[in-house]
Formats: C-alpha cells, structure tokens, sequence
C-alpha cells in the first residue's frame, strides 16, 4: 500500500 | 508491543515524572536546560500529529497525551510559575537552540520516507529528539553540583532511547519488512551522545560519590 508505514512507537 | 519497547517507554514516563516531581514539590528546576524541555515539547508536538487521526491503541494514545501534557506543562511551569521561574538558570542555559531545530529541519525535507508534510515533520521530530539533549548536557557541564534527581532525570532520558534499540533490534529480526533506517540511525546517534554522562554516572554511582561531569 502507498500508505506511509503506519508510526505504532512512541 | 515487545519487552524492549514496554520498558522503554515505562523508563521515558518514568524520566518525565521525575522531573514533574521535582519541580512540582520542591518547586524547583535547578540543573534542568528550559531550551531541552522546549525542543522535547517540539519533538512531541511533531512526533503525534496523527493522534487523533491514526488510533493504534488506547496505550498509544495514553502515552501519546501524557507525553504531550507533561512536556508542555514543564515549559509552562519553567517559564510562568512565579516560584520555579526563580530557579532557572538563564545566564547558563545559553545554548542556542534555533542551532539545532534549522539542521534538522532542512535533513528532514531531504530525508525522509515520504514527501509528505506529515513524513517531514515526523522524520524531523525524530532528528531533533536525538539531539535535544545537548542543552541540558551543555547545562550539566557547567553547573558544578548536579543534585540527585537531575541525574536521575538525564539517566532515565538516556536509558529510554537504549531499550528502544533492543526493541528495534528484536522486531528486526522478528517482522519481515521492518526497516526503518530513520528511526535506527536517530536513536543511534541519541543513545551515544548519553554515553559519556552515562560513563560518569555510572562511575559516581559506583564509588558512591556525587555526580560531577569534567569542565
């Protein structure tokens, strides 16, 4: 997907 | 969510309660670098754009406002409250951090995953985070006697980014496709700009003698 790497860290 | 990871940000929380502790009870912020707190607030105001936008999980976003909250509330505290106010060190807290937001800025346009406004600002936040540090490590040089929770305060700070590594590191080896060459990089530099105040502290801790950085 384009979607840019979904950001799951703080 | 690994190990690493948890303990990595219970060790951030923790980092950021200290602080709040000290300047909260004994309304004091001696040691602390305002322009450190300011970039952190930066950091995070960057960092979660999309909290509201992407829901990862009710701790992410938890983490995501106690972070935001907390960074605000310090520099809030540090520059209004009439009490802690007094105990700011401006004459040494000189470092120039406009120095540090303008590089990372213009590495994050040419860096970064994605064109995207959200992908600059994120990459940005994390160059800046790796470098915030080094107002309050200027601050600490040069105040002789640095009380117990500011070390502790530094030590936290710098212990959070070194469990991230071996989060980073474990979900290498155990996510196909996790490659972040930003995010490693980043945190790489900011764990090794600790080291030295890490190598001292260690080295007070361990001949139980006061924490104190060379000129």
């Amino acid at each position: 997907a384009d979607e840019s790497f979904v950001k799951d860290e703080l | 969510m690994n190990i690493f990871r948890l303990a990595g940000d219970m060790t951030h929380l923790m980092s950021v309660l200290v602080l709040l502790l000290k300047i909260h009870t004994i309304k004091s912020c001696a040691g602390i670098s305002l322009k450190t707190q300011e970039l952190y607030a930066l950091v995070f105001a960057t960092r979660y754009l999309d909290i509201f936008t992407d829901f990862i999980s009710v701790y992410n976003t938890i983490m995501k406002l106690i972070f935001l909250g907390s960074s605000f509330s310090i520099v809030w505290y540090m520059r209004r409250h009439k009490l802690v106010r007094r105990s700011y060190d401006k004459e040494q807290d000189t470092f120039r951090h406009f120095f540090l937001v303008l590089p990372c800025l213009l590495l994050a346009l040419v860096m970064n995953e994605k064109f995207t406004f959200k992908e600059v600002m994120w990459a940005f936040s994390l160059y800046l985070e790796a470098v915030a540090i080094l107002p309050q490590l200027v601050l600490l040089q040069r105040t002789k006697n640095i009380d117990n929770l500011t070390g502790q305060y530094v030590f936290l700070l710098g212990a959070y980014r070194a469990f991230y590594i071996f989060n980073w590191i474990y979900r290498y080896f155990t996510e196909p496709h996790y490659v972040h060459w930003i995010t490693w990089i980043s945190g790489l530099v900011q764990t090794l700009l600790y080291a030295d105040f890490f190598y001292y502290y260690f080295n007070s801790w361990k001949n139980n003698v006061k924490l104190h950085l060379p000129a």
